[in-house]
């Protein structure tokens, strides 16, 4: 099964 | 202060419409470069960036940053108060409690006023590394919304598989499956359906099919649509607007456990 990736596991906090 | 003239009122309804109902509150930043935002939705899975550049407006002024924090909800009432031909013009002080929108008729004597009252908004922002993704497509953005509705119809997910020349959009329902696939395509009498598939190297990538229907809402600012695809990262799908402006949305993708 796919699992939905979140956007904070690519993206970093500034 | 803020003083930011727009020719036609309905490139900011138009952006507003097509991303209130993926973001709810968000801020506005203004400075000198023109107006930015960037908003990821509830669930951290999409995220919206904007950026209307200062060459959009004429004229354009902003003194200092300013971040104007906004309902979408109300903004899209009070931008629907304009019509498409208006010039709209935009307002605020340094420190801001309202933003101003003035929408003057071209073609008559007619000048409405309205306010939005802001709001303090904490939002995170995100850091998005500059990534040289394996497959950029251009197709017509009409083209991309309906693959993004019909699939719709039978499955929560699509795979988006790029290839040499090619790209196979496919998705496997309860009822049954779909695939649609598309080539490079160019013609020199319709160039607004042309199809464009700069590939390094093969990808291939699963989405869920609610967050790009709602992306497509943007269609109407643009003919054309960018997708950029690398493995294993977020999907970036770009509509271009005059003067480099553009609305990118980011999507993370579906992955194997």
């Amino acid at each position: 099964s796919l699992k939905q990736q979140k956007l904070g596991q690519y993206f970093y906090q500034s | 202060m803020l003083e930011a003239r727009l020719e036609q009122a309905s490139i900011l309804k138009k952006v507003v419409d097509a991303i209130k109902d993926l973001v709810q509150d968000c801020n506005f930043d203004c400075n000198d470069s023109g107006i930015a935002l960037q908003a990821m939705d509830n669930s951290h899975v999409a995220l919206v960036s904007m950026m209307l550049k200062s060459d959009t407006f004429s004229p354009f002024r902003c003194d200092r940053n300013i971040a104007l924090g906004i309902n979408l909800n109300s903004f899209q009432k009070v931008l629907r108060c304009a019509q498409n031909e208006d010039i709209l013009t935009l307002k605020a002080d340094d420190s801001p409690d309202v933003v101003s929108l003035v929408f003057e008729s071209s073609e008559q004597d007619r000048i409405s006023e309205y306010d939005i009252k802001l709001m303090d908004i904490d939002q995170e922002h995100l850091g998005i590394p500059d990534t040289e993704y394996a497959a950029t497509i251009t197709m017509p953005s009409g083209e991309f919304q309906r693959i993004c509705r019909d699939l719709s119809a039978l499955s929560e997910s699509v795979a988006i598989e790029a290839e040499k020349n090619a790209v196979k959009f496919v998705c496997n329902g309860d009822i049954g499956n779909g695939a649609i696939s598309l080539r490079n395509h160019s013609s020199v009498e319709k160039p607004e359906q042309n199809v464009n598939i700069e590939l390094s190297e093969p990808v291939a990538l699963t989405f869920s099919l609610k967050y790009l229907v709602n992306f497509c809402k943007a269609s109407g600012l643009s003919g054309s649509v960018k997708l950029c695809l690398s493995n294993e990262v977020p999907l970036l799908v770009e509509y271009e607007l005059a003067s480099n402006s553009y609305l990118r949305f980011y999507l993370a993708p579906k992955i194997g456990d």
